[in-house]
């Protein structure tokens, strides 16, 4: 199992539609400061629920939506991820899996709404299908930027708990 | 709920000893504050470049912490295999050699496991087998620049 | 008490909004959460990158941060100018141009003062006068390889 | 005022006598992780008074002697800086200013003392030649390894109050 393709649609700073192509080996991701290299790995760990709106950076999950001085602000942030899964990995049918997970701000809030495979489904049964492909919130296979300086700077009954939740 | 506890600890510590000595041929282990009861302490990184005296985390030099703390999430990554891996900026504190050694391993491992890693530094886009440029356009828009392949 | 506060408030954000737009084309000024009584809250840089929308600086990348720390820390040098400046590794964050940004305005500020910078990036040590170089030999010690002038 | 030599003799990783030169313009320092750069700056902080053995990264002031598996630990550390006072910032009568820290270690603990031009003289006094010249603990003229993400981190509060100490 492995990403094929990343949408983002109005995540970040992401104002455009762009689709990103992934191939099932190394990539590396390069260019300047406040160029939105991480705000992709935040797209990640987004659509696959695998953070709160804190480590993405944002005061509250709306913050995500693009936002300039120039254009009217949209009211939805959309991120898509495809993955091969001809391997079974995540136990379905399907040789092809496809996540995705909106945003829409209306006046009293906002909304979050995921899909697996065209189908509205809770955040529990996302993490439910990921973890079958060993993809969980503790497992450290996303580390963001700072992870690193955490870890040398986190206490020692911190770095234990990491630990228990892999347990 | 200990037994899970030490099963997984005495995996995550087999696997760290290992990845430790590669990239830093110096020896490493972990070590709990409490045997008996593992979850009245911490966990400590004891850790010895090579032909170096031991010490704390803390006396160490920036690099020497960071190489340290990639080998205890290699060692996480190693004991609990995913499908993908992506890292952001994990080189940032090391010199040529160590930025080196750590791209040389992430290379080795992608042949079986996709790896996206977001680097500023040229050992690992060179040992990359492609390399996509993001840039900010007007408006505050990201854009994809191209890939550029090895 | 107030008063010595403001003057040093106001004379090292005169100097923040020249150093932050000199480093990053874009405008920033500090802010004090309370006017009347600094002394009740905190202090807020508000930066906006060039061409982009103001935001908090938790919102920022990790570089832009770093270069809006980094203008805050040369105001305050310039507010109470020092003989010698040691700097170890304030580099590490930033690409290629932004570093370069940095070492220039160091190379600029040496003209008149003394600059003593640790740092493994390019940038810096091609634009320093010269280089000393740092080992470490067996039994943990360290030795001076020699000095390279540019 | 600029440096014009520092002398290490068993401060940390310098565990034999090293003499670096300095000049009054722009000089790098550059190694290999873990060679030694930070001790540089590390000594600089440590002679002239300007910080706590815990920004030293040591428990203790004694941890900062040179010790390795190899060899018996020496009883003492002392760093020595010297500067080009021509210009008389530091406003004694002699053009060069020399200043040295030495660290004891005895049996109940351990003595640390002070010297300016050959005399030994109290922490204070070091404060009070240095402040003259505009080198304080509080100036940020000397940035530490890790101190611009410390900057990034800290809450507004801490940032405000490096205007108070600096007013
Ligand atoms: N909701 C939003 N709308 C528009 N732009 C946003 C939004 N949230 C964050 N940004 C912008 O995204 C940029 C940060 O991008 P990101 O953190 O991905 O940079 P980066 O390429 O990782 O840089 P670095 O190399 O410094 O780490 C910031 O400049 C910020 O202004
Ligand atoms: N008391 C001591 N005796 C001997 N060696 C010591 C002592 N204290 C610290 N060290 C050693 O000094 C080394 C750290 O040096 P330093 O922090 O200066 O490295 P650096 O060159 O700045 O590296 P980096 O590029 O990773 O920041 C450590 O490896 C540590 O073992
Ligand atoms: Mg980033
Ligand atoms: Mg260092």
């Amino acid at each position: 199992m492995y990403i094929t393709e990343i949408e983002f649609l109005n995540f970040k700073s992401f104002g455009k539609k762009v689709k990103i192509p992934f191939f099932d080996d190394f990539t590396t991701i390069s260019g300047p400061n406040g160029s939105g290299k991480s705000n992709i790995v935040d797209g990640i760990l987004f659509v696959l629920g695998l953070s709160s709106s804190r480590t993405l950076r944002a005061e509250k999950l709306t913050d995500l939506i693009y936002s300039s001085d120039e254009s009217k602000k949209p009211d939805f942030a959309q991120v898509t991820i495809r993955f091969n899964n001809s391997d079974h990995a995540i136990p379905v049918d399907s040789d092809e899996v496809v996540i995705s997970r909106k945003i829409k701000e209306t006046d009293s809030g906002y909304y979050s709404y995921f899909y697996f495979n065209g189908k509205s489904v809770s955040l529990t049964d996302i993490h439910t299908h990921l973890a079958k492909a060993g993809v969980t919130p503790e497992g450290y296979n996303v580390v963001m930027q700072g992870d690193v300086t955490r870890i040398t700077t986190m206490t020692s009954l911190q770095r234990r708990k990491i630990i228990d939740e892999i347990a | 709920k200990k037994e899970t506890f030490m099963e997984a600890f005495e995996g995550i510590n087999e696997a760290f000893k290992v990845i430790f000595h590669e990239l830093s041929d110096g020896s490493g282990t972990l070590i709990l504050d409490d045997d008996e009861d593992p979850f009245a302490g911490g966990l400590t990184l004891k850790v010895q470049p090579k032909e170096k005296t031991l010490r704390r985390l803390e006396a160490m030099s920036g690099g020497e912490k960071s190489l340290t703390a990639l080998a205890f999430v290699f060692a996480i990554q190693k004991y609990r295999p995913a499908p993908f891996y992506a890292f952001d900026e994990i080189d940032m504190f090391l010199d040529g050699i160590n930025a080196d050694k750590v791209a040389q391993r992430v290379k080795k491992s992608a042949k079986n496991v996709q790896f996206i890693v977001v680097s500023l530094r040229k050992p690992m886009i060179e040992a990359a087998e492609r390399t996509i440029g993001v840039t900010m356009q007007q408006n505050n828009i990201t854009n994809i620049t191209g890939m550029e392949l090895r």
